[in-house]
């Protein structure tokens, strides 16, 4: 049986926010760990991967492993349905055909209950562990989500350039050109202001900007964003939660 | 702008 109170509905519907435009049948598999999800976008270019550990939620238990298999259109219909500040609780049995969503208003004393139909989703799990990359890039992740919008206005496709002293994002169009460049530097101050690259190789990669549009909805979950990119491999752009993480990973373009 | 590629053949299926 599952049982995961969230203090804040807030924090699941900001969740599921953030990827459910990209993604549309996901299967949400719980255990004693928490809950975690995987989804390939239909045009197999993006591929989402959501872990909520235990520490996310106000209580958390899990006796045995459940998927949920979800259309997120209607899990959003719901969670609109509830106040961002209410309690919200999903309950599932061993066997589940629907969740039960609870939204508690503590103060008010309102209890609203919905159920959500279940899906069977055959969707493959991928082993997204253990890739390796050449160059680790943290930053604001207001600022990479200001750069990807301002770019996307000028092309179709975002160039990403890292070499030891800069981190350059490139859009050519047809109306002209941009550029931004981003230098690593610390905040002490404002941590979560800093931008820091590590890096092993200079990398230089082109994205699609609709990607990467769907992508930065992921912004409002975390201060900051982690970019890891190697030549010619799907890049991983990463939002943290208090406890686990929202990760994209987005295949590159290459030259004709 | 080049050709978008897939990402097919980067992961294993688990």
């Amino acid at each position: 049986m599952l049982e995961g109170k969230f203090e804040e509905a807030s924090l699941f519907k900001r969740i599921i926010d953030s990827f459910k435009d990209c993604v549309q049948l996901v299967n949400f598999n719980c255990n004693e760990h928490g809950i975690a999800a995987q989804a390939v976008d239909d045009s197999r270019v993006l591929l989402v991967s959501l872990s909520i550990g235990t520490e996310s939620f106000q209580e958390f238990r899990c006796d045995r492993g459940v998927t949920l298999g979800v259309d997120l259109s209607s899990l959003s219909k719901i969670l609109r349905c509830g106040n961002n500040n209410d309690n919200l609780t999903l309950i599932a049995d061993d066997t589940p055909d629907s969740v039960l969503l609870l939204f508690e208003d503590t103060k008010k004393d309102r209890i609203s209950e919905y159920s959500l139909k279940l899906m069977d989703i055959d969707a493959d799990f991928l082993d997204i562990e253990g890739m390796e990359y050449d160059t680790v890039i943290t930053m604001p992740s207001a600022e990479f989500a200001k750069v990807v919008r301002d770019l996307n206005q000028l092309s179709d496709s975002l160039n990403i350039l890292v070499t030891k002293d800069t981190v350059k994002f490139v859009a050519e169009g047809d109306i002209g050109s941009g550029s931004v460049i981003v230098k690593p530097h610390t905040d002490m101050d404002k941590p979560q202001e800093s931008v820091k690259v590590e890096l092993d190789k200079p990398v230089d990669l082109t994205f699609g900007s609709k990607y990467l549009l769907d992508i930065i909805k992921g912004a409002g979950l975390s201060d900051q964003i982690t970019i890891k990119l190697s030549a010619e491999t799907p890049a991983l752009f990463e939002f943290s939660l208090q406890s686990g993480y929202l990760q994209f990973f987005l295949a590159p373009k290459f030259n004709e | 702008t080049g050709v978008q590629g897939r990402l097919d053949g980067f992961f294993k299926v688990k």
